[in-house]
């Protein structure tokens, strides 16, 4: 049976490396499609090696749009989707996840002979095309990517919310450092107090920088790095993982007394 | 006249921090309205010294809201609004504000003897109720809050896709440093691209931390700090500023073009 992933976060927290990186780690065993859901258009960079057309873009400019026109090879035979988003200030910024879900159905992308599907989605806003993966029926189990960060974690509880309402699968928390004080044990608390748990902490590192100007993963560029490592085991822990639970978000006022405390 | 401002920028970004010490700086000598259009909804809160119900909160237990269950008296008489947002995962995020937007109208909240209007609006998707301000008759003047980073620059070019679509009127990049080596020179040169200016520099600082945890701007607890001084600059240099400019975003390319070099 399909892994059906989706990561969600702030943005700029982390997931597009996160995705990347395990999907590399993936691809050693396993047949991976890797499916942009951010209006950066960025998550399959540094598996392609540039960015990626994004099915928005195609469909302006081909009305039938065929497999090879939107799904594109990268490292290790990793199959990469770039949603993409409209212009800014024209219609729903979720919308080009919508157009590309709706096209993948149509291309029969999804019954292929896919071991893992991964969702990076966009988490500021829980909201149109950013919901769709939580809640039709592309992913059955939602990893959040967090930090210490006051922001982060507010957009993580956000995040609860929106898999609560829309009965989703919390398969758990990953802590991707940003060097705050005490960080691993805030986002502990965090998702104890979601009803959660952490299910990955993944260090700051300079080769993510290193790698990524090279438009590759850390497991391409540094594959006997600590790193690589790290990504390895997150990838194996979110594998076997078969607990998942309905968040329990904090309400605002919780929330507040939480990252006080 | 009354003067318009819409602030806008990625989350997180510190538009709130600004938004609440420009209008403290304003209430000196002006009747000033801040209105909040983030489901934060707490860019009130160092002005009113606590979290405001949200407007959409209101009207789920009033059929009929009047201006005082909407509008409160903060520091030094600014009058405040929260827009709130919907429940993470159902409908729009930008819902708040639209709901927010018609019912002041409704009670011709507008139409007072107001010198300031400032919109304090979420940029990390240009969309749905965040582009209101934007696109209908409710702001005359943006600008944008930013730092030095990657990600704060790539919203704040996003925001200016927004204007330009929706034909407003760029006021000018506000740098908020977060302490980015040649922070203020790589926001300058960012102002050059966009076809605007940098039209203020805020300094990163303890006092805003420090007066935050008191629920008082900057103004109000340390009247006397350097800081308050560049937040008064600041606000009298947009109140003077009478150069706008239809922004000319960075596609793509010359975006990570621009950030690299
Ligand atoms: N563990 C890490 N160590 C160092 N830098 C990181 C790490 N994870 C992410 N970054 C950096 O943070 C930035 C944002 O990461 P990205 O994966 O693009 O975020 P998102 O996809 O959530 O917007 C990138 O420039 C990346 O290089
Ligand atoms: N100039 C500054 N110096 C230090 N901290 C700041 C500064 N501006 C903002 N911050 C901090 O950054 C965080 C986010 O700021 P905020 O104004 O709430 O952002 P936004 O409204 O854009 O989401 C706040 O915790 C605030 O204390
Ligand atoms: S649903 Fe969300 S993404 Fe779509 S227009 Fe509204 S705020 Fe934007
Ligand atoms: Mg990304
Ligand atoms: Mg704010």
């Amino acid at each position: 049976k399909t892994k059906r992933i989706a990561i969600y976060g702030k943005g700029g927290i982390g997931k597009s490396t996160i995705v990347s990186n395990i999907a590399a780690a993936y691809s050693q065993d396993h047949n991976v499609l890797v499916i942009g859901c951010d209006p950066k258009a960025d998550t399959t960079r540094t598996l392609y090696g540039n960015r990626l057309p994004t099915v928005l873009n195609v469909l302006k400019e081909k009305r039938q749009a065929t497999v090879d026109d939107v799904v594109f090879e990268g490292y290790n035979q990793v199959m990469c989707v770039e949603s993409g988003g409209p212009e800014p200030g024209v219609g729903c910024a979720g919308r080009g996840v919508i157009v590309a879900m709706n096209l993948l159905e149509k291309l029969e992308v999804f019954s292929e002979d896919l071991d893992v599907i991964i969702y990076d989605v966009l988490g500021d806003v829980v909201c149109g095309g950013f919901a769709v993966p939580l809640r039709e029926d592309f992913a059955d189990e939602v990893y959040i990517v967090t930090s210490g960060e006051y922001m982060a974690l507010y957009a993580a509880n956000n995040i609860c919310k929106g898999i609560k309402k829309l009965k989703g699968n919390l398969g758990g928390i990953i802590c991707n450092c940003k060097g705050i004080e005490n960080e691993e044990e805030i986002v502990r608390q965090f998702a104890q107090q979601v009803e959660s748990k952490v299910i990955g902490v993944i260090p700051r590192s300079e080769l993510v920088q290193k790698s990524e100007i090279e438009a590759k993963t850390v497991l391409e560029k540094f594959p006997e790095s600590k790193q690589a490592e790290f990504y390895r085991k997150l990838a194996d822990d979110v594998f076997h993982n078969e607990e998942f639970t309905v968040p329990h978000p904090m309400d605002i006022e919780e929330f507040e007394e939480f990252f006080r405390g």
